[in-house]
């Protein structure tokens, strides 16, 4: 089954 | 000195119940321009982002930029205490914000309640969210949406959203079976609320968690229409616009299979 992406891998702390 | 008077003091409980199932405290960030807020929740999955403008309260001043840390389960409960047509203001002092001032005026003006809410220090991670050019932007009705995340979840705990130029499609499928509602874009000229529009540079298909985007829909009171914004291999946005501001959530899709 497809596994649940987190943000942190989409979008850069600031 | 921070004030910021509501005069529809109902979309301040509206816009509360549409972001604390997602997060339990965060920083309402106060400038000139108004109030805004972003939080993850504990699992960074799912962002919320609200923006107030500061032209939306009557009136409204902040002389210099300061965030209120909130318990938003204990601003819930005093929100509970203003009646739905009460005008709500918020005040604080702004170089020692240690609770904030939450004043109810019914609008004969004859009931004055006043709570102090206890502030909190948080300490929490901001993100920078890029300017995306989406590959798909769907416009449609807020309850529409609400009703597919409802009923799709009786299928399975996730739903594949495909945008086509001529359909958006929600597919779920589960071990009892599957489920999918195709919508076509609609344009209702005398009823603008209920049409359904598709702007399309590519076609997307992306698996999204629809606990998640059922908890997005909470925002449905904010607005009549919901606007689903999509890229491959990005987060989905979900954004209910109000005449005072918006509300984004983004949600990070399921990725493999």
């Amino acid at each position: 089954a497809a596994t649940q992406g987190r943000l942190d891998s989409f979008f850069t702390q600031v | 000195m921070f004030e910021a008077r509501l005069t529809q003091g109902a979309l301040l409980k509206r816009l509360l119940d549409s972001v604390k199932e997602l997060v339990t405290d965060a920083n309402f960030d106060c400038s000139e321009t108004g109030i805004s807020l972003q939080a993850m929740d504990n699992s960074h999955v799912a962002l919320v982002s609200l923006s107030l403008r500061a032209e939306g309260f009557n009136p409204y001043r902040c002389d210099r930029g300061f965030s209120l840390g909130v318990n938003l389960n204990s601003l819930n409960k005093i929100m509970k205490c203003a009646g739905n047509e009460d005008v709500i203001t918020l005040k604080a002092d702004d170089s020692s914000a240690d609770s904030l001032c939450l004043l109810f005026e019914n609008s004969s003006n004859e009931r004055v309640s006043e709570y102090e809410l206890k502030l909190m220090d948080i300490d929490q991670e901001h993100l920078s969210i890029p300017e995306t050019d989406y590959d798909a932007t769907v416009m449609m009705p807020s309850a529409e949406f609400q009703r597919i995340c409802r009923d799709l979840m009786v299928v399975s705990e996730s739903v594949t959203i495909d945008v086509s130029k001529d359909e958006i499609k929600f597919t779920a499928e589960g071990e009892l079976g599957t489920g999918n509602v195709k919508l076509k874009p609609t344009s209702t000229i005398d009823k603008p609320e209920e049409s359904i529009t598709i702007e399309l540079g590519q076609t997307v298909s992306l698996q999204f968690s629809l606990k998640y985007l059922s908890n997005f829909t909470r925002g449905t009171p904010l607005s009549d229409q919901v606007m689903l914004c999509l890229s491959d291999n990005m987060p989905l946005l979900v954004e209910y616009k109000m005449d005072i501001g918006y509300i984004r959530y983004y949600l990070a899709p399921k990725v493999g299979d």
